[in-house]
């Protein structure tokens, strides 16, 4: 999955 | 979280900070570009939209929310309160040679087209080059003071240390994203020439040529 380091990562 | 993304965001955090107090105290903005402190502004805003749509830590939240506030805190100080320090003359990047390009690019390559992900691509784009301004002024003015030298090691060691967090997830959380990734190698070989020039200089104040 992409998604957590769209939110995740600054 | 791993020791590189900690410490990279950090280095982020000491990089913005540094340029803050370094506008604070000396109540001047001279050889800073005002126009990458407003893509960065830009950068900012674009990418966090999230914080209104997902919460993912206390820590995630905080950070975005400082990065955000000292971002246009810095505008603010360059282009309001110390303007008449501000060096426009040598600021003189063409930026909508960047975010125009960015702009396209970020419509034409992206993981999902809605409103959010593209502007979220945008922001991995842009910050990828937005220091060129900056960049481009030392070129031209041939100097920098030695505190926006560290300015710009912190900015730098930050997207290093991004590139090796990225090798670290991949291959202990199997992700990757190859957006951010190209994007972060392009902004990592952008501080090359100037990582030699700071090391070889020791920090100090330097002349600089492309």
């Amino acid at each position: 999955s992409l998604e957590p380091m769209r939110h995740d990562e600054l | 979280m791993n020791i590189f993304r900690l410490i990279g965001d950090l280095s982020h955090l000491a990089a913005i900070i540094i340029l803050l107090l370094k506008i604070w105290k000396s109540r001047s903005c001279a050889g800073i570009s005002g126009k990458s402190q407003i893509l960065f502004a830009i950068v900012f805003t674009t990418r966090y939209l999230d914080l209104l749509t997902s919460f993912i830590s206390l820590y995630n939240t905080c950070m975005k929310v400082i990065y955000i506030g000292c971002a246009y805190a810095t505008v603010y100080l360059i282009y309001m309160k110390f303007r008449a320090t501000y060096d426009g003359n040598h600021d003189s990047f063409r930026v909508e040679f960047l975010v125009v390009p960015v702009g396209g690019l970020a419509v034409l390559i992206n993981h999902d087209f809605s409103f959010l992900e593209i502007l979220w691509t945008f922001s991995i784009y842009l910050e990828s080059v937005a220091i060129l301004p900056q960049l481009f002024m030392i070129s031209k003015t041939g100097e920098a003071e030695t505190i926006t030298t560290h300015y710009l090691f912190c900015l730098g060691l930050y997207r290093a240390l991004y590139l090796f967090n990225w090798i670290w997830r991949f291959y202990f959380e199997g992700f990757f994203d190859m957006i951010a990734i190209v994007a972060g190698v392009v902004q990592t070989v952008l501080y090359c020439d100037f990582f030699y020039l700071y090391v070889t200089k020791d920090g100090k104040g330097y002349r600089f040529s492309i």
